[in-house]
């Protein structure tokens, strides 16, 4: 048997919000070791990878590896179904064809159960290799979504520069041009506040808004995110989950032609 | 002109 509680449940929904505009169905992978998932969105152009870990959870079961396809629009209107304060458990029975969630308010005075039927889901793994990454920038994650927003109102694409001065996003479109530039922070109040460019080479790259604006969906789930940038190689962005894992996108980039 | 790029240029399938 299969089963996940997760006290706070949630980074379940905010996680579930966060992807389901960019990925339909997906392949949850429970190990062990904790739950995992990667999938592209129908474009092949961007990725999510998310990794929980047994130990975020209390109490994990999993005594056997597990393939759990799910849909994401469903399970997203399904968790819709619980309070923010909910204590969320997943269950998988070993000979069973559908995934069970039960939702318990903190007092443990109202215990929801919903069961999803287990779709089978054909999805495309991909290897990332490690990268040294040229550059890595991270700011607050309200600000990213707030830039994002910001460069859509101009055009489609935006180029990120970032240097030893800090990282400018500039977007270009029939209206007329814009950008934003961040200076790394010399003092805060709060590491949460802080940008900081972590630079190993100047780097310079174009990428769809459409994708960043659907990844910055995320920033509910973490104060932070982190930008990693090399030439020619897909842009990582990564959300932390408190103490227990990740929510990463990756995005190919606009080159040229 | 810059053209979208797929994640299948940069990562190979497992």
């Amino acid at each position: 048997m299969f089963e996940a509680r997760l006290p706070q449940g949630q980074i379940l929904k905010k996680l579930i919000e966060a992807v389901r505009e960019l990925v339909t169905d997906a392949n949850f992978e429970c190990k062990p070791s904790g739950l995992s998932l990667q999938a592209m969105d129908s474009s092949h152009v961007s990725l999510v990878s998310l990794l929980m870990r047994a130990d975020g959870f209390d109490p994990y079961q999993c005594d056997r590896n597990r393939t759990l396809g799910i849909n994401l629009r469903t399970l997203a209107s399904v968790l819709k179904c619980s309070s923010n304060d909910d204590i969320i458990t997943i269950r998988a029975e070993d000979d069973g064809d559908s995934a069970i969630l039960i939702f318990e308010s903190p007092s443990s005075d109202r215990l929801s159960e919903f069961d999803l039927k287990l779709v089978d889901i054909d999805n495309e793994q991909l290897v990332i290799p490690d990268t040294q990454y040229d550059a890595v920038v991270r700011m607050p994650s309200a600000e990213f979504q707030r830039i994002v927003r910001d460069m859509q109102i101009l055009g489609d694409s935006v180029t990120i520069a970032c240097s030893k001065d800090g990282v400018k996003f500039s977007a270009n479109g029939e209206i007329g041009s814009g950008s934003v530039r961040l200076k790394q922070s010399s003092a805060v109040d709060s590491e949460d506040d802080a940008v900081t460019v972590d630079l190993q080479q100047a780097v310079s790259l174009t990428f769809a808004l459409r994708y960043l604006s659907l990844f910055s969906k995320a920033a509910p789930l973490s104060p932070t995110v982190t930008l990693s940038f090399s030439k020619d190689v897909p842009l990582l962005v990564e959300f932390r989950i408190a103490d227990m894992g990740h929510l990463r996108f990756y995005l190919a980039p606009k080159i040229d032609e | 002109a810059k053209k979208q790029a797929t994640l299948g240029a940069f990562f190979k399938p497992k």
